[in-house]
């Protein structure tokens, strides 16, 4: 269970 | 996703492409900052360590880009330090990458969105890929030109960043989305860039090559 993506660029 | 970042990073992917192909083509790595590129290497690493730590399925084009910048990188760095090292100019490559680093680091651990270990490397690559281009300008400071194909480099280098900066406009704008860490430092990068993207649009697209005055 990844925490809330809150980067989601590269 | 949109049309910004999507030509942002097919820029990136030319840019990485390109310094390769030169390395590989010339089978020389004059004119070419190995700190950079160790700084690049270390930025993605610490940026993607997502990767390492909790595997997941490449099922996805933003794993697979994942795990072509951080092998292009190091495989850059590995050109350039083992294979054509004779052709490495150290002497020339002399802006003290530490200067770099260890503010980047200091910067992470003081601003930041969450003091958590993967949120403070996440910063820190953000912070360090700001400034991983300085050796890069500073060697052809010294040099006092640079070759054309290095200039394509790094007019996709520098090109990134700022496309990135109009997806920012562009999703704070229709997703209301604002990443203030990543803005502030692509824009600081990108205006690292100006200086270099006045002389490449001046003289490389007339064919010229970029010869600083001495």
């Amino acid at each position: 269970l990844s925490p809330f993506k809150k980067h989601d660029e590269l | 996703m949109n049309i910004f970042r999507l030509f942002g990073d097919l820029s990136h992917l030319a840019a990485i492409a390109i310094l390769l192909l030169k390395i590989w083509k010339t089978r020389s790595c004059a004119g070419v900052s190995g700190k950079t590129q160790l700084l690049f290497a270390v930025c993605f690493i610490t940026r993607y360590i997502d990767l390492f730590l909790h595997f997941v399925s490449l099922y996805n084009t933003e794993k697979v880009m994942k795990l072509i910048y951080i092998s292009a990188s190091v495989f850059t760095c590995y050109l350039i330090f083992f294979k054509f090292k004779a052709t490495y100019d150290g002497n020339h490559d002399s802006m003290r990458a530490e200067f770099l680093i260890v503010p980047a680091a200091g910067l992470a651990c003081l601003i930041n969105t969450k003091f958590d270990a993967i949120e403070i490397l996440w910063t820190f690559s953000i912070y360090l890929e700001a400034v991983a281009i300085l050796p890069q300008l500073f060697l052809i400071s010294k040099t006092g030109e640079a070759e054309t194909i290095t200039s394509h480099y790094l007019f996709a280098q520098g090109s990134y960043r700022a496309l990135y900066i109009l997806n920012w406009i562009y999703r704070y704008h229709y997703e209301s989305h604002v990443d203030t860490i990543a803005i502030v430092a692509g824009v600081v990068q990108t205006i690292l860039y100006c200086d270099f993207f006045y002389l490449y649009i001046t003289k490389v697209v007339k064919g010229q090559k970029i010869v600083l005055p001495a």
